[in-house]
């Protein structure tokens, strides 16, 4: 463990508890993507089957199925509790866009054709694209609320962090791994306009106002 | 391989 994936762990807890917060607080999940949350749900499943059969420390235990729970959980007010919120008409993304072609890229490219290894493979490649609903919202309806912003600010960090993370464990510990690497990258990028928009805007106290 | 030594991360 080092400070940057630690700081990365914590970033991404901190997005999942404002969401939860924004929500259930607001009792409205009006401009957050249920397509992204779906993706998400898919992402951890598929990523810490190794729950199951592996253990490597407690942190590791507890905040999978944390980040398992808070996921479903989230798709449970969406999809639910709090459906009439549910912005259906702006939340158009076709996800079947992203899971097909993340399921054969992991085919392809992977670090060993086993079940366990490819589901991992699969999550990693699909979390790097499982934003684009959000975002794609959020430029369909023009603007976020703030708590939304921070919610997606956060997010975006956590990916950011694990760079660094990457970056330290190469020169530590002399060791990285390219597909979670360039996905990580992938992912982070795709924030980049929106960390624009977030520092010279919603940190001014604006509005997150895309241009239309 | 790496990818043993990255199934620590989350």
């Amino acid at each position: 463990m080092n400070i940057f994936r630690l700081l990365g762990d914590l970033s991404h807890l901190l997005a999942i508890i404002i969401l939860l917060v924004k929500i259930w607080k607001t009792r409205s999940c009006a401009g957050i993507s249920g397509k992204s949350q779906i993706l998400f749900a898919v992402v951890y499943t598929s990523r810490y089957l190794d729950l199951i059969n592996a253990f490597i420390s407690p942190y590791n235990t507890i905040m999978k199925i944390v980040f398992l729970a808070a996921s479903y959980g989230t798709i449970y007010l969406m999809y639910m509790k709090f459906k009439a919120t549910y912005d259906v008409n702006h939340d158009t993304f076709r996800i079947e866009f992203l899971i097909a072609p993340a399921a054969v890229l992991a085919l392809i490219v992977n670090h060993a054709f086993e079940p366990l290894e490819i589901l991992w493979t699969f999550s990693i490649y699909l979390e790097s694209v499982a934003i684009l609903p959000q975002l794609f919202l959020v430029s369909k309806t023009g603007e976020a609320e703030s708590i939304t912003s921070h919610y997606l600010f956060m997010l975006g960090s956590y990916r950011a962090l694990y760079i660094f993370n990457w970056i330290y464990r190469y020169y530590a510990e002399n060791h990285y791994d390219l597909i979670a690497i360039v996905a990580g990258i992938v992912q982070t990028v795709l924030y980049c306009d929106f960390f624009y928009l977030y520092i010279t805007k919603v940190l001014k106290g604006k509005k997150l106002q895309l241009p239309a | 391989g790496t990818r043993e030594k990255s199934k620590d991360e989350l």
